[in-house]
């Protein structure tokens, strides 16, 4: 495993813990939206789908696990939490999720490396990972005031996202036969619906106010 | 432990 990639791994899991540690101590996920939340419990889901029967290492498992876990946890958190659940930013979280995850399985079923079932619900969460972001990045834009918490939040997906390329960088020029054009689509166009809200994030960081995104 | 198909991706 290269230094990207486990940066990566671990930005990502930071965006988990940053998530969890606003809802589990402050109570409220506000600036938070549900329907990205419960994409991602998906994404997992789908991707996932091989966890016992396929092993490659004890920190893949565990790494899924704590992906998967901690994703179910936090869409519990806020339908479920008799406190946290009163901060949910119902009116403005309206993104409908068939819109995203149809797409995403009509893709998956014309556009796979195989046609078999795990690898076509494979495919089917790198195309919807790259998309579930922007039910939060809607409701970001719709948010008059984002907390530091839901910024860094999405700052560390970001970051994730941007470390993964360097690792299909890396390991296309070090490793024989790596080529995955599906994963690296799919992880740029994610990767790119970030660059809006990181022009963003730095600037009210180099310039010390508070986060803002224009409607 | 790294297999050939990156599925040892996260």
């Amino acid at each position: 495993m290269n230094i990207f990639r486990f940066s990566g791994d671990m930005t990502h899991l930071m965006s988990v813990l940053v998530l969890l540690l606003k809802i589990h101590t402050i109570k409220s996920c506000a600036g938070i939206s549900l329907k990205t939340q419960e994409l991602y419990a998906l994404v997992f889901l789908a991707r996932y789908l091989d966890i016992v029967t396929n092993f490659i290492s004890l920190y893949n498992t565990i790494m899924k696990l704590i992906f998967l876990g901690s994703s179910f946890m936090i869409v519990w958190y806020i339908r479920r939490h008799r406190i946290v659940r009163r901060s949910y930013d119902k009116e403005h979280d309206t993104f409908r999720h068939l819109f995203l995850v149809l797409p995403c399985f009509i893709l998956a079923l014309l556009i796979n490396e195989r046609s078999a079932f795990k690898e076509i619900m494979w495919t089917f969460s790198l195309y919807l990972e790259a998309v579930a972001i922007l039910p939060q990045l809607v409701l970001l834009q719709r948010t008059k005031n984002i907390d530091n918490l839901t910024g860094q939040y999405v700052f560390f997906l970001g970051a994730y996202r941007a470390l993964y390329i360097c690792n299909w960088i890396y390991r296309y020029f070090t490793e024989p036969h790596y080529v995955h054009w599906i994963t690296w689509i799919s992880g740029l166009v994610q990767t790119l619906l970030y660059a809006d809200f990181f022009y963003y994030y730095f600037n009210s960081w180099k310039n010390n106010v508070k986060l803002q995104l224009p409607a | 432990t790294e297999d050939q198909n990156g599925k040892d991706e996260l």
